[in-house]
């Protein structure tokens, strides 16, 4: 079970957890019981590091538009500031007694609050590039339901032209975003909806023709024509509801698969 | 993504650090 729902927050963190891990150990084998050496230049790269991501992070919070993300970003920016803060005291303590237990202890608290925190920011602006692709998938499906009320050639081709692009949209990021989970039945359903609406929007479009052509006609067949334009508008709505719930899940929602 | 490469430069100096930090105690060991 991967412990990071996106290989890109894996490649990120993972080294980190690892290091975390062995440090952890080394702490709890009792090998630690020996003086620290210096941390003040290691710890001056974190604090570094760690204060361009609040500047980037604060930077993101104030100029987007997502209200969620400007509501939880500075809250996991802070958690990683405090973090580094406690690296930096652990650094100080160590240089004045380098076999001090409170530097080790907080060492070990701040790498893991790092860890903790950054993760914190990664999942916030995952979540909120999820909620992008969201967005899109609920435009898509707003285009669909205007098909039940197109009539006239001159309407279907305007609806082509407005569906099109966001469908071949939400196809490209969604298929991006399968790419990038770490989660095996995650990736295989999002594929399978993908694929499904691929398929199932050149065929709704020849139903509305269908359709059309039926009612400037004789309109005979007309109720069966709608009947069936509406399946497939029906069935391409609920890939992309499908879509919408699986993009949100996270490998932590496993329970809901049981 | 900024955010992104942000992150990443953390991930590598608290790597560094911690493998500093135990390095030296396992020598020491």
């Amino acid at each position: 079970m991967p412990v990071f729902h996106t290989k890109t927050i894996e490649s990120i963190l993972e080294p980190v957890a690892q290091q975390v891990s062995r440090l952890v150990i080394i702490h709890e084998e009792g090998e630690a019981g020996h003086e620290m050496p210096d941390l003040e230049r290691p710890v001056f790269a974190v604090s570094k590091a760690v204060t361009n991501l609040v500047k980037v992070g604060r930077e993101m919070s104030t100029s987007t538009d997502d209200l969620i993300l400007k509501q939880d970003m500075p809250q996991a920016l802070n958690k990683v500031d405090e973090a580094a803060r406690l690296l930096v005291e652990a650094a100080k303590l160590s240089k004045i007694d380098p076999l001090s237990k409170p530097a080790r202890m907080k060492l070990i608290e701040g790498s893991r609050w790092i860890l903790q925190g950054t993760s914190n920011v990664l999942l916030v602006f995952d979540e909120s590039e999820v909620r992008k692709i969201v967005q899109d998938c609920k435009k898509t499906l707003d285009y669909l339901s205007v098909a039940e009320v197109v009539e006239n050639m001159e309407d279907l081709v305007q609806f082509v032209r407005d569906l099109s692009p966001i469908l071949s949209r939400v196809t490209v990021e969604v298929c991006k975003r399968t790419e990038d989970l770490t989660h095996q039945i995650h990736r295989e359903v999002l594929n399978r909806c993908v694929e499904q609406v691929k398929t199932l929007a050149p065929i709704l479009i020849c139903s509305m023709k269908i359709f059309i052509q039926i009612l400037s006609q004789d309109g005979k067949g007309v109720e069966e024509a709608a009947e069936n334009r509406n399946y497939l508008c029906g069935r391409m709505s609920e890939e992309l509801n499908e879509i919408i719930r699986v993009l949100q899940l996270t490998t932590y929602d496993e329970d809901e698969w049981d | 993504e900024l955010i992104l490469d942000a992150a990443k430069s953390i991930a590598s100096a608290t790597a560094a650090l911690i493998k500093a930090a135990s390095e030296a105690q396992r020598e020491l060991v």
